[in-house]
């Protein structure tokens, strides 16, 4: 039988599974142009 | 202290990231200039910048609000050690050295961690270090290393990317949910990573099997231990659904690897989990279009397939231990004290628990059991091709009666397990499935097992019903050897006595 | 070892405790494979683990970007975005480059107008396209331009127009006529 404490740090890495967003290719440089930048709420917000 | 120099050199890396495009010259300029301060100089340096990275990465993670970029600083650790990687020179360590004593650094630190706070361990920053070195690594592996202009030192990469993954393999071995539970789901997401499990399986001259195999094998015994008949932990019912989408993506990509280790994989897969038994037995090499095996007018000697031994990657031969000799000896001479020595050679020094279906535990060796039935069949294939198919078609050749003998010498358990290894075999169209089903479907017809008939008879229709009422896929020599035997003429199983006294079962053959 | 020990996995009504099912006899694995995106048919075998986002669906909640190389052929293109001899054209800085996106082809705007959304070079595509007379549709989520081909006739009150309009359609990424009622808010 799973012990106690062995059975919490499994549901505790259940919890932070990483996901896809976590897993995809780092970003560091980001070109100028492609900051961050107020642009219309109407505009599309998802590639 | 020495150690907030290096907190401050590593800070510096961080921000410069940032603001250059990573193979801008300023960031060689400041690995240079790392070097020549002496910042990574000695082995020591190495070892406390590399603690000092690792605990910036992981502390910066815990302090940033979870909607900024909390993965700056592990991003830029990575790309620090592919860095170091790519323009070091390496003449004290070599090149693996240099990347194990930085991993090993990293897997202390992990270690305290995941100790010291208990449950409040975060296994994420950990994930996002290996997967961005993954990443980083495959993005400056790119085109054979094409941003490297020395031709020799380009070369020398190139053989050095096989020996990153299995460093890498090696590492996440050490991490293994047993060892590290509360790493348990990054883990496997780390081994089904796009930028690990693809080209670990695709290294030239299988490079990377056989750690791929081991970590395989250590998500299956993680799933065994913890798999009780009632009352399996969500969690691990949640690691077994992310286990059986990882193995249909690997029987789909790479179905050779599943082809090739599946001796090494049931080894360690727990019986209950009898679709994802299916699905790795069902693999089939690519391109191979498997005859409908529901075909009456189907001989399976008559397909083509069958003439092919197929390649078994890791040789159970290895498995066999103080057996070897005895069994090699008595498939080259059977003698009946040998035999007596196999059969007696067959259980385990104590019970041991293991879920089942229909049973809690196990005293058989089924390892050597399994190790056995396949070395069997992998020499009989071989005398076939030596000699002649009737050498080992025949009830009287040595390959057969040493499986006979297990069966008659030994008792219930062992013939389930026998006849379970034997069922194992029967996969798609090659030479180990046609001699296994030829061995099967004798065993069932044969009336020298004396009062023991029924038995067998009803542990080799259990074995071959359980896996054809499982849900697809089913294995294409399982459902030949069953559909000969629905339809032999020499003895219909709707008769047999152990089918007529459970309904459920009558009803489901006779609908089979 | 015999065949009653399937009996618990093969009743259905009185489902023992002592298996889940899901695990034994398990599932069908259709809405698995497609989830993974594995066509069921054999020869369309397409490799998944390339672009594998994570073992389980729940948490497989965006793409991931695959391994990927840039030909040969892409670099180093000469005079491309004014770019000199063999230098790599550039297109990075809102300060030097900026001017060059009047370079770019209508479709180039669309495509780093949807790629990059809320940075600055969504706002840059979406100035320079007005200059060209697109207009974006702000419920509709899509850039169109009047049909040169033909007026719009203004309805009373002034508020919209009718009249044929080419739209720029996003998920067939193409461009396609359409007789359309514009209402002038609607449109930024």
């Amino acid at each position: 039988t799973m012990p106690a404490e062995m059975a919490a740090q499994l549901e505790s890495s259940l919890l932070n599974c990483p996901d896809s967003l976590d897993a995809d290719t780092p970003k560091l440089y980001q070109t100028p142009l492609s900051l961050p930048h107020p642009t219309s709420i109407f505009f599309p917000n998802e590639t | 202290t020495n150690q907030e120099k290096m907190f401050l050199v590593f800070t510096e890396w961080v921000k410069l990231l940032q603001r250059v495009p990573d193979d801008d010259v300023k960031v060689t300029v400041f690995i240079r200039q790392m070097m020549d301060k002496g910042v990574i100089k000695s082995t020591e340096n190495v070892i406390q910048f590399t603690k000092a990275a690792i605990e910036l990465s992981v502390g910066s993670f815990k302090e940033s609000d979870p909607a900024s970029e909390v993965f700056i600083a592990a991003d830029a650790f990575s790309k620090l050690i592919v860095k170091l990687l790519v323009v070091q020179v390496f003449t004290s360590l070599s090149r693996s050295e240099y990347l194990k004593l930085m991993l090993s650094v990293i897997t202390i630190v992990f270690s305290e961690d995941q100790g010291m706070t208990g449950n409040s361990f975060n296994e994420r920053p950990y994930f996002r270090l290996i997967s961005s070195l993954l990443c980083q690594w495959e993005e400056a592996s790119a085109h054979n290393f094409i941003k490297v202009q020395d031709q020799s030192y380009r070369n020398e990469l190139i053989d050095f990317s096989p020996e990153f993954y299995n460093i890498i393999a090696s590492f996440l071995h050490a991490f293994q949910p047993i060892a590290y539970p509360g790493f348990s789901f990054a883990w496997i997401t780390l081994i089904s990573h796009r930028m690990f499990l693809p080209k670990m399986l695709r290294l030239p001259g299988k490079a990377g099997w056989s750690k791929l195999v081991l970590l395989f094998t250590d998500l299956l015994k993680f799933m065994a231990q913890y798999t009780k008949k009632s009352d399996v932990p969500d969690a691990v019912s949640v690691v077994y659904k992310g286990a059986l989408r990882v193995f249909l993506a690997v029987a789909n990509d790479a179905p050779g690897f599943l082809v090739e280790n599946h001796y090494e994989l049931l080894n360690n897969l727990p019986p209950v989990y009898m679709q994802l038994r299916n699905v790795i037995l069902s693999a089939i090499p690519k391109n191979m279009v498997l005859p409908n095996p529901y075909d009456a007018e189907l001989r399976i000697s008559d397909v083509e397939a069958c003439q092919h031994v197929p390649n078994v990657y890791y040789d159970p031969v290895q498995d066999l231990k103080s057996l070897k000799k005895p069994v090699d000896n008595y498939l080259r001479i059977p003698s009946a004290s040998l035999s007596r020595m196999v059969s007696t050679s067959l259980f385990k020094p104590g019970y041991e628990k293991d879920t089942g279906i229909g049973y809690d535990s196990v005293s058989v060796d089924t390892k050597l059991i399994n190790a056995i039935v396949l070395h069997v069949g992998i020499e009989a294939a071989l005398e076939k091709d030596k000699t002649t198919a009737t050498a080992i078609f025949n009830t009287k050749s040595s390959y057969y009666t040493l499986l006979t003998s297990m069966l008659s010498d030994g008792n219930t358990e062992v013939r389930f397990h026998v006849v379970q290894a034997i069922a194992n075999q029967l996969r798609f169209p090659n030479a180990h499935t046609h001699w296994f089903n030829y061995v099967l479907k004798n065993f069932f017809i044969s009336e020298d097992w004396g009062q023991d008939t029924a038995e067998i008879q009803e542990i080799i229709v259990r074995t071959l019903l359980e896996r054809v009422v499982t849900n697809k896929p089913h294995c294409w020599g399982i459902v030949v050897t069953f559909t000969e035997l629905l339809r032999s003429s020499e003895c219909s199983i709707m008769t047999l006595p152990f089918v007529k006294d459970i309904p459920e079962i009558e009803h489901i053959i006779k609908h089979l | 070892y015999g065949l009653k020990a399937l009996l618990p996995l093969i009743r259905r009504e009185d489902q023992s405790p002592d298996y889940d099912p899901s695990m034994t006899l398990g599932i069908d694995l259709t809405p698995v494979l497609q989830s993974l995106g594995i066509s069921s048919n054999a020869n369309g075998r397409q490799r998944v683990l390339d672009t594998f986002p994570s073992p389980w669906v729940e948490t497989s909640r965006s793409e991931v970007e695959p391994r990927f190389f840039v030909p040969e052929s892409f670099t180093k293109i000469p005079s491309v975005l004014q770019s000199s001899g063999s230098k790599n054209p550039v297109f990075n800085s809102v300060q030097q480059d900026h001017a060059k996106i009047s370079l770019f082809q209508d479709e180039t705007l669309f495509y780093l107008f949807y790629k990059h959304p809320g940075s600055v070079v969504q706002e840059l595509t979406y100035l320079e396209l007005r200059k060209r007379n697109w207009r974006y549709h702000k419920t509709l989520k899509v850039w169109l331009t009047k049909d040169p081909m033909m007026e719009p006739v203004v309805a009373p009150g002034g508020a919209s127009e009718r009249g044929s309009y080419v739209f720029f359609d996003p998920q067939r990424w193409e461009k396609c006529q359409r007789d359309f009622v514009l209402f002038y808010n609607a449109i930024m």
